[in-house]
């Protein structure tokens, strides 16, 4: 995947992080100190579509044909997440037991065109 | 969208950075709260002393170390048995003990559970953690009841009753699984242990909060699919 930056408008992933402390969370998130929100951006022209990640899988012929069926409607691919991780959180519940869990795709590493 | 164009899915303008910024702070705090199923963020918690909560994360730690069965706390990363794709979001909790009514023979113990995971997830086991301080030079007999209230809330019950021998001073652990289990069904999840100890022995709960032989539950828990396949 490729990360945002500079003045290109592919399809990226664009970092966001949140601070928990700048929320007023820091008194009941214990651990970590915030969360990479990360999330995708950024353009999927027809020529892109399937480069990089998700659409890897598919059978490249099958896509080269739906390119060429649509190059008419010129129909674009989406930019969406190809690689997500648990975000790891401690905290107090509103009982002020200690609570940890792994919240599930939570963590955008990567992105790409389908 | 680009600044000054329009996001070709929902048609609005490109928002200016400080307003996107907003925007994406409301989504990771809806986000977060959504996923932990809380209606809103916990009012400003009461923490465990500093001490007791190493002491009981020490224990565990000491637990997971020589009983692989029971994964023990604060695993370092995602859980690994579970297969990519297939991840049921699983909870550790660790509830310390707070005082009830006591005499010079009983102690109460009440262990509180939030209402949110109660009613969003299923008990896998729990663990009673008790510390027991220099009972003397005989081994002394301790009745361990934990109690339920029945479904009227009026009186309760004894959901199960255990005797300790205990030789000397340390740590003893309690599987108290099935009792935890069926409070996650009720209104206001809260166990109570009731402590019968000989006549001269002093409570195994501390005074002094910041004590670090604080009792506590350990308990791990997974969220409920939400549906579930019935057999006909």
């Amino acid at each position: 995947g490729v990360d945002c930056g500079g003045d290109s408008r592919m399809c990226c992933r664009q970092e966001f992080f949140v601070d928990f402390k700048e929320i007023g969370w820091e008194d009941w998130i214990i651990q970590p100190e915030g969360y990479h929100m990360n999330y995708c951006a950024g353009l999927c022209p027809l020529h892109m579509a399937g480069i990089p990640g998700l659409a890897a899988s598919f059978h490249t012929a099958v896509l080269n044909r739906i390119k060429a069926a649509s190059a008419a409607a010129a129909v674009d691919s989406c930019c969406v997440p190809t690689q997500r991780r648990p975000l790891s959180l401690l905290y107090y519940d509103r009982d002020s037991n200690i609570v940890k869990t792994d919240i599930p795709d939570m963590i955008v590493d990567s992105c790409g065109c389908t | 969208a680009a600044r000054g164009e329009w996001c070709p899915a929902c048609g609005m303008a490109a928002l200016a950075p400080g307003t996107q910024r907003d925007v994406l702070l409301a989504l990771a705090k809806q986000s977060i709260l959504a996923k932990l199923r809380l209606p809103a963020r916990p009012s400003a918690p009461q923490p465990p002393s500093r001490r007791a909560l190493l002491t009981a994360l020490r224990r565990l730690r000491a637990q997971r170390s020589d009983t692989s069965a029971f994964p023990g706390m604060l695993r370092d990363g995602p859980v690994p048995h579970l297969r990519p794709g297939m991840e049921l979001q699983e909870y550790e909790i660790l509830s310390f003990a707070e005082s009830g009514s006591s005499t010079s023979r009983s102690v109460h113990l009440h262990f509180r559970f939030s209402r949110e995971l109660a009613g969003s997830t299923e008990i896998l086991q729990a663990t009673l953690y008790l510390f027991w301080a220099a009972p003397g030079p005989r081994a002394q007999h301790v009745t361990i009841r934990l109690l339920q209230p029945d479904p009227a809330g009026l009186n309760v019950t004894v959901a199960s009753e255990t005797q300790l021998e205990v030789q000397r001073s340390g740590w003893t652990t309690l599987d108290v699984g099935p009792a935890v289990r069926s409070l996650f069904g009720q209104e206001t999840p809260r166990l109570t242990v009731e402590l019968e100890v000989p006549e001269d022995w002093e409570s195994p709960l501390p005074t002094d909060h910041s004590d670090s032989h604080r009792p506590f539950v350990v308990a791990q828990a997974q969220a409920r699919t939400s549906h579930r396949i019935r057999r006909r």
